[in-house]
């Protein structure tokens, strides 16, 4: 039975250029998963950019030394396919009979195909919105998981003038991005746009209902002596069956110095 | 003293809202701003037990109690606030993002946040050009008092001036745009030090996504309506 709660899978990771890469996503996570580093393969930093895994493994120069910046080829010259990259990783995670999983991913720039053991799932684009997958029916029942991202960059990447500029041609206020990528007057373009499985991605283990999004709301009265806490949250019965629960809130605080709870 | 438990029947497949009978504080710690007190921070934890089941789920956050008010002063048309009805000099930080790799960790963001501090600014302005920022970054905010002015991704620059003017609408997809901000507020709308949601950058959202910012973001009528005296039923008993 696997415990209750969250597992950040932020190790492990791999990744390597779409354009190198001539197997699916299916085959990725059946038949021919990659089995390491090795060309065109490599270490993958997750969550961190595209950018940030090249710099990683040395394939380009760091851009914050000198204009080392000027030698990365800018996406408006590479095509959006040269930034588009796979990421692929395994986890392990055996359910017991009534429990159920999520696979979350916090923030991907800017839209993903999901493949889990041969299963495609395709993430909607946005780089400022978290997706939770359901997966729970297609886990490997051995155990062991393979995972596979295609990340692709934003749809509008634009391209930067001779003369710079506040925000590139401004083609990046398209999409629903982070638009300094296009350079500012106080940094130089990003390559790659900040493409990437840029937040945190997890798996997480919940019973048959499940607490989503709980909002907290204070409200004072008496200059501050009489305090309410007002707590709502969405729960999610996931079970083919109606489930008769106990919800509780509980509300302690920090102890200080030498104060200790019996 | 402050554990309340409901029963709750869900039906199968079926995803429900459930709103908690308010839970009554006396004299609470406050939270505060750096420079003005304390940040206190209270454990809230909610769990779930299924009936035959056993443990289904739980969740967990740091709170504090905090009332932040701020209007546009007539005089100066500045925007004044104010935190637990003591008024604030704002001594604030432009905030981009930490790093242009997005390598964000949580001791990254616990060391410029903690620097900003040391500084002795009480917030931070997340520029509409950058991120919305992440929660460990909202969590070391609410650690050491700084708070958060957060912008959504519009500027100036790019959307709407310029020769000729570029992004006169705004985003392409504004259905994206409004479920991205509606997930961001979700993500982040418990951190104590998140202050003030704005719009954009030196720039007024396109009007449909500016009403619907505004809209979604107004102070729920329950809160409109309370009147300061009012005694609730715990109270009385």
């Amino acid at each position: 039975m696997a415990e209750i709660g969250k597992m950040v899978l932020d190790s492990g990771w791999l990744a390597a250029r779409s354009t190198e890469v001539k197997l699916t996503g299916t085959q990725l996570t059946t038949t021919h998963p990659p089995t390491g580093p090795t060309s065109p393969w490599m270490e993958a930093v997750v969550p961190g950019t595209v950018l940030a895994t090249l710099v990683t493994n040395k394939t380009v120069g760091d851009p914050f030394y000198g204009l080392v910046n000027e030698t990365i080829v800018d996406i408006a010259d590479s095509g959006r396919e040269y930034y588009t990259f796979w990421f692929f990783t395994k986890f392990q995670c055996k359910l017991s009979g009534t429990q159920h999983l999520d696979l979350n991913f916090r923030a991907i720039n800017y839209s993903a195909e999901v493949y889990l053991n041969g299963h495609k799932k395709d993430l909607p684009k946005g780089m400022f919105q978290r997706h939770s997958l359901e997966v729970t029916d297609i886990l490997n029942p051995e155990g062991t998981n393979l995972l596979a991202v295609l990340v692709y960059p934003p749809d509008h990447p634009g391209s930067i003038p001779p003369e710079g500029g506040q925000g590139g041609d401004h083609e990046i206020g398209k999409d629903v991005a982070t638009q300094y990528v296009e350079g500012w007057d106080w940094i130089a373009p990003v390559r790659d746009r900040n493409t990437g499985i840029w937040d945190e991605v997890s798996i997480y283990v919940s019973g048959p209902v499940k607490i989503i999004d709980p909002h907290l709301v204070s409200s004072f009265f008496d200059h501050n002596t009489r305090v309410y806490l007002h707590a709502t949250t969405e729960l999610e019965n996931k079970s083919a069956w109606v489930a008769e629960c106990s919800l509780n809130i509980q509300v302690t605080t920090e102890l200080e110095g030498s104060i200790c709870l019996v | 003293e402050h554990l309340q438990t409901q029963h709750v029947s869900v039906p199968p497949g079926a995803r429900i809202q459930y709103t908690f009978p308010q839970l009554f504080f006396y004299k609470p710690n406050l939270w505060w701003p750096n420079g003005m007190g304390k940040q206190s921070l209270y454990n809230v934890s909610i769990t779930i037990d299924v009936k035959g089941y056993g443990k289904s789920d739980s969740w967990g956050q740091l709170f504090g109690f905090r009332k932040i008010e701020s209007h546009i002063d007539s005089a100066t048309g500045g925007r004044l606030f104010k935190v637990n009805g003591q008024p604030i000099f704002i001594r604030g930080g432009n905030w981009i993002l930490s790093d242009c790799l997005l390598r964000l960790s949580e001791e990254r963001y616990k060391t410029d946040v903690k620097f900003h501090a040391d500084m002795n600014l009480n917030m931070i302005r997340c520029w509409g050009g950058g991120l919305a920022e992440r929660p460990e970054f909202y969590h070391y905010c609410d650690v050491y008092g700084l708070l958060v002015w957060q912008e959504f991704w519009i500027t100036g620059d790019v959307d709407g001036r310029g020769i000729p003017v570029s992004n006169p609408n705004g985003p392409l997809d504004h259905d994206l745009f409004m479920l991205c901000a509606r997930d961001t507020v979700k993500l982040l709308r418990n951190h104590p030090s998140l202050a003030l949601w704005v719009g954009g950058n030196e720039q007024v959202p396109p009007p449909d996504l500016n009403t619907a910012l505004k809209n979604d973001l107004k102070l729920h009528p329950f809160f409109e309506n309370q009147s300061e005296n009012a005694m609730s039923v715990e109270d009385m008993s």
